[in-house]
């Protein structure tokens, strides 16, 4: 399963 | 967060203000490419809709908010405003010659084909290019106010901070992001002639004029 794209930077 | 990532977001804060001070104070926008401008606040627009979906952290929806409200603020002072003073002519970059590709590109190489991953990589891309409008109206008018290039400077380490923060990240959290390291490298090596103008010439009180 493919986990979600982390976007936690601006 | 890291020592690298939060000065390039103070870096990148700066660097708005610097250019918000500047078109306000002086009542003019001469020497600023509203084409960079309108890229810049297509970039944050398709960026961060997703202040509506996810939810990070405080400080990152506090600055994703003042990034799409500063760079608005920057087009409506350009194109409303103080549009008399915008300087058209020089302004003749042809922007559709980045969006093209950047909207391929996104298309084509992108880490999910949805609507939201897509958006995020298309402003990911634009952002890496979208600085060249004024880039290519400082080398056809061959000077920048030292303002200007103070903005410049900025904005630019704002990137190269970043790349820090990839390194960093890599090695300390196993934390990597291709498309946006790919970006973030193209978008800093698109500085590095300036960089080199500004450090060898506006630090040392000249003004940034390019070789004729």
């Amino acid at each position: 399963c493919k986990e979600p794209h982390i976007k936690d930077e601006l | 967060m890291n020592v690298f990532r939060l000065a390039g977001d103070l870096a990148h804060v700066f660097a708005i203000i610097i250019l918000l001070l500047k078109i306000w104070k002086t009542r003019s926008c001469a020497g600023i490419s509203g084409k960079s401008q309108v890229l810049f606040a297509l970039v944050y627009l398709t960026r961060y809709l997703d202040l509506f979906t996810t939810y990070v952290s405080l400080y990152n929806s506090v600055m994703k908010v003042i990034f799409l409200a500063s760079s608005g603020a920057t087009v409506y002072l350009m194109y409303v405003k103080f549009k008399a003073t915008y300087d058209h002519n020089h302004d003749s970059f042809r922007v559709e010659f980045l969006l093209v590709p950047c909207v391929l590109l996104s298309l084509l190489i992108n880490h999910d084909f949805t609507v939201m991953e897509v958006l995020w990589t298309f402003s990911i891309y634009l952002e890496s290019v979208a600085i060249l409008p004024q880039l290519f109206m400082v080398s056809k008018t061959g000077e920048a106010e030292s303002i200007t290039s103070h903005y410049l400077f900025a904005l630019g380490s704002y990137r190269a901070l970043y790349l820090l923060n990839w390194i960093y990240r890599y090695f300390v959290e196993s934390h990597y992001d291709l498309i946006a390291i790919f970006a973030g490298v193209v978008q800093t090596i698109l500085y590095c002639d300036f960089f080199y103008l500004y450090i060898t010439k506006v630090l040392k009180g000249k003004r940034l004029q390019l070789p004729a």
